[in-house]
Parts: C-alpha cells; sequence; structure tokens
C-alpha cells in the first residue's frame, strides 16, 4: 500500500483519533 | 438432499497433507449440533483445554484423557430456549458463555460456570434483550449490540470470578447495527465492528469513555461483510472479513475472505490479500438433478488461517495470507459438515456434524 492511496499514515493514530473524537 | 461428487482437481491430495485426524467425540444424547468452542478448564491445579459442544437444550463439557479420546466432564441442560451459539471467553478459566434465541438471533446471554470452592457447575445470566451480536473479549469481558425500537446499545459487560456482571460500559453505538465484534490484536483499548451498511466501526473501549473513533466503508460490491479478526500495524489497520454470500466463479469479484487494510486516520483502505472458494467443483447438482451454486456457509479465522462450511457440505482451510486453499474435507459419507471452528491455541481445526459427533484434526 502507498501513502499517496491511502492518505497520510500515522503510528499513533488509535491516540490521535481518541483525542479527536467527542467525549 | 445433495448428491454429493467432488471432481478430482487442484486440491487432490491436500487433506491428507495438511489436516490429521486426531480424535472424535461422539455424543450420544446430543440431538442436533449448535456449536462447538475450546475453553480452559481448571481443576486441582491442572489446566488442560476442553472442549464445549452445544445441542439445542444442552451443553457439554468434554476433556481430554490418554490415547487421544476424550471425556464428558459434565452438561448443563437448558430451558426451552435454544442454544444459538457458544460465545468462548479468551483467557478465561473455567467459564464460557451461551447465547440462546429462539430465531437467529439471540436473546439472551447465560453464563455456565465451575466453582472449584464448592465443586459445583452453575448458570446465570449476563444479558437479556433483543442482541444482534456478542463475543467475548480478553479480561473476562462481554461486548454486545442489542435493539430497542430505534435505540442501538453497544455495551461491554465485565464479569467476575464467580460470573456475575460486574460493570458495564456503553459505547456510542453507530446508526446501523452492529453484527460482528472483533478486539484489535494487541491493543486491549481498540475494538472494531461490521455494521448491517457494510461499515467498519473503530470504539476506544477503555474505564473512562466509549468513543466511536471512526466509522469507514467496506464498499458495496462486499455485501454482509462480517469482521473476524483485527490487527494494527505500520499504521495501518488490517481487518480480516468473511462475506457469507461468496459464491464459486466469482473468484475476484465476492471471495470468501478478505483481507483489507484501513487507514483510520482517512478512512481510505485498500484490499490486501483475497481467498476464494476452492476450484474444481462445478456441476453440482441436487438429487432431484437442480443445479446449485458452491457458496460458503459459515466460518471462522485464527491468526492466519480460516475455514469454513460450504453448501457442498465440506469443509475448506485457507491460508489468508497466501490466499489459497491449503486443505479440504470432503463431506463424511455419514453426512456433511456443519460446523468448522479453530481451538482457541494450537493449530488445531473443530469439525463438526449435525448428529453431535465432532472431529479434531491437526492442521
Amino acid at each position: 500500500c502507498s501513502e499517496s492511496d491511502l492518505g497520510p499514515i500515522s503510528l499513533n493514530w488509535f491516540e490521535e483519533l481518541s483525542a479527536e473524537a467527542p467525549p | 438432499d445433495v448428491a454429493e461428487q467432488l471432481t478430482p482437481g487442484l486440491l487432490d491430495g491436500l487433506e491428507e497433507e495438511s489436516l490429521q485426524l486426531v480424535s472424535k467425540l461422539k455424543d450420544s444424547s446430543s440431538s442436533c449440533a449448535v456449536d462447538v468452542s475450546t475453553m480452559w478448564w481448571e481443576a486441582a491445579g491442572s489446566r488442560e483445554l476442553c472442549v464445549v459442544t452445544a445441542s439445542e437444550s444442552s451443553v457439554s463439557l468434554w476433556k481430554p484423557l490418554a490415547s487421544d479420546r476424550w471425556g464428558r466432564v459434565y452438561t448443563w441442560q437448558l430451558g426451552e430456549v435454544p442454544v444459538i451459539q457458544i460465545v468462548s471467553l479468551p483467557d478465561t478459566c473455567n467459564l464460557v458463555c451461551i447465547a440462546l434465541g429462539d430465531l437467529e438471533i439471540g436473546e439472551m446471554r447465560w453464563l455456565l460456570l465451575y466453582s472449584s470452592e464448592s465443586d459445583s457447575f452453575g448458570q446465570s445470566l449476563v444479558k437479556a434483550g433483543n442482541i444482534k451480536a456478542v463475543l467475548g473479549l480478553k479480561d473476562r469481558r462481554l461486548v454486545s449490540s442489542s435493539r430497542t425500537g430505534q435505540e442501538q446499545q453497544v455495551e461491554v459487560v465485565s464479569l467476575s470470578e464467580t460470573g456475575r456482571s460486574k460493570d458495564g460500559q456503553t459505547l456510542m453505538p453507530p446508526e446501523e447495527t452492529v453484527l460482528a465484534f472483533a478486539e484489535v490484536e494487541g491493543m486491549r483499548e481498540a475494538l472494531v465492528g461490521t455494521t448491517a451498511v457494510n461499515s467498519i466501526v473503530v470504539w476506544s473501549v477503555n474505564v473512562k469513555t466509549g468513543q466511536l473513533l471512526k466509522k469507514m466503508h467496506v464498499g458495496y460490491s462486499y455485501p454482509a461483510s462480517v469482521c473476524h479478526r483485527a490487527y494494527s500495524d505500520s499504521g495501518l489497520l488490517f481487518v480480516v472479513l468473511s462475506h457469507p454470500h461468496a459464491k464459486e466463479s466469482e473468484s475476484c469479484g465476492n471471495p470468501a475472505f478478505r483481507v483489507i487494510a484501513f487507514n483510520p486516520k482517512t478512512a481510505r483502505s485498500t484490499g490486501v490479500m483475497f481467498s476464494s472458494l476452492p476450484p474444481g467443483h462445478a456441476g453440482r447438482q441436487r438429487c432431484d438433478g437442480s443445479a446449485y451454486d458452491l457458496r460458503y456457509l459459515e466460518g471462522d479465522v485464527k491468526d492466519a488461517s480460516a475455514a469454513a462450511v460450504l453448501t457442498s457440505g465440506a469443509i475448506a482451510v485457507w491460508d489468508l495470507l497466501l490466499g489459497r486453499c491449503t486443505a479440504l474435507l470432503p463431506p463424511d459419507p455419514e453426512g456433511s459438515w456443519a460446523l468448522a471452528r479453530w481451538a482457541t491455541t494450537s493449530a488445531c481445526l473443530l469439525a463438526g456434524q449435525r448428529d453431535g459427533t465432532v472431529y479434531v484434526y491437526r492442521y
């Protein structure tokens, strides 16, 4: 998979989405 | 009512090579096998992997004996509501959950347990309601989705050592009904689910929140996707899905199992590998002469191995990383296969027939 297909990839996706999501 | 003729094909010899029959469990009292699973059993200081079999009205626990034989330890008799599913709890000893229901959807969950202190077997109600999906999680927890009218509840229940419900935590539900769950391996707080309109939902499950982090679409060309396994690697979320409408001759368009990589940050995805129904089974006929398609009926995934019962009465086994079928169990002369489950540990396949006979294969 290339980053261009899937968009920017973050190794910390879970922590970042947890911080962004409404409580 | 199916006249089974396995045509010689690409899979000749694979079953002998890949699957070795180890033993057979025969429950003479069982009326109709509904499910089979494995659970850890600890008694007198020794911990063993046992087999649990379920008929509509009873659940039996089997422990390994010498010479690859199995002995029935206990049978729980249940009420009038039929058993429809065994819900095993990973890394938990002496506890197993059972889903009961009148239709294909469960209405209640009962817990069957053994107490070494009192040397007694018991059962108690964990949750009642119109439950659509349930999964046993690590650390003695159960997640379920249920509907009351238009309201959907997604809840994680923690169980005490005595099997009682201890704590409950509500997760934020998506609009559509959640039909299957999978823990994200190695991430205790991450949980995924598949919904009735082919979405993947990601939750954060901890003591404080039950946030819905992301909803990602699988694609309409893969209807009725069911998640079996999820893991995170290199910033991507890999999900193993089965497609119950998969059928032969649609090898690329409608595989039985797919591994999809999602980028949870963007919700974009790409197919990594697909596993199609085994070839060489064309031209199937029922006894009345009518033709039918070979289809996926039900299946199970463990690590990189998948197994499924097909409409032909055979069980097919796939290596999901290679994307190919590696073994095939043709229907037994005495009956078709009805259930295929992986044991919780070791490369062991449990293959069940409707009459309650379970064959244990080493894979």
